[in-house]
């Protein structure tokens, strides 16, 4: 599981 | 960045900026639930930290910026500029309710017991739940104006339009955020009652039930 990888999102 | 991520971000933009030109334009809020529009302002304020910290991309910082603002800007038109017209007997939803499991869901399941990380997903899933109070106050008054549907409609079109964006990336990518996923399906439902209703009723004003 990828960790913080969504923080490029809105 | 892919398509469906764009349109969403877009989607997205346009409810925040609907909502805001009608308040303007009409002077007036009736019919806007301030405890939604304050939940959304906590939402973008404690997910939008890592502005102070990491630089992702001048869209990223753009888009976070002009969210935050116009976030706190409706607030202030509900709350301060047009309060009178402001219909707080009708916003009677506790937003206790949400706020208090949702922090404790975010300190019990996050992806690393860090400030901001708990403070990220604590608005991820504030960001879930955030519309009930304005659902609410629809199902109770049993009446939202066109305008008022506009901006719904955007709102669940751009968390529908982020589903495809992470079967997208789960596929293309290889990557997937199991707490944004989960949350985002949650959101996304909320908004299926309402989506059926826009659809058929053809996005006119209605008297609507939930």
């Amino acid at each position: 599981l990828a960790f913080s990888g969504s923080k490029d999102e809105l | 960045m892919n398509i469906f991520r764009l349109i969403g971000d877009l989607s997205h933009l346009a409810a925040i900026i609907i909502l805001l030109l009608k308040i303007w334009k009409s002077r007036s809020c009736a019919g806007i639930s301030g405890k939604s529009q304050i939940l959304f302002a906590i939402v973008f304020t404690t997910r939008y930290l890592d502005l102070l910290t990491s630089f992702i991309s001048l869209y990223n910082t753009c888009m976070k910026v002009i969210y935050i603002g116009c976030a706190y800007a409706t607030v202030y038109l509900i709350y301060m500029k047009f309060r009178a017209t402001y219909d707080g007997n009708h916003d009677s939803f506790r937003v206790e309710f949400l706020v208090v499991p949702v922090g404790g869901l975010a300190v019990l399941i996050n992806h690393d017991f860090s400030f901001l990380e708990i403070l990220w997903t604590f608005s991820i899933y504030l960001e879930s739940v955030a519309i009930l109070p304005q659902l609410f106050m629809i199902s109770k008054t049993g009446e939202a104006e066109t305008i008022t549907t506009h901006y719904l409609f955007c709102l669940g079109l751009y968390r529908a339009l982020y589903l495809f964006n992470w079967i997208w990336r789960f596929y293309f990518e290889g990557f997937f955020d199991m707490i944004a996923i989960v949350a985002g399906v949650v959101q996304t439902v909320l908004y299926c009652d309402f989506f059926y209703l826009y659809v058929t009723k053809d996005g006119k004003g209605y008297r609507f039930s939930i």
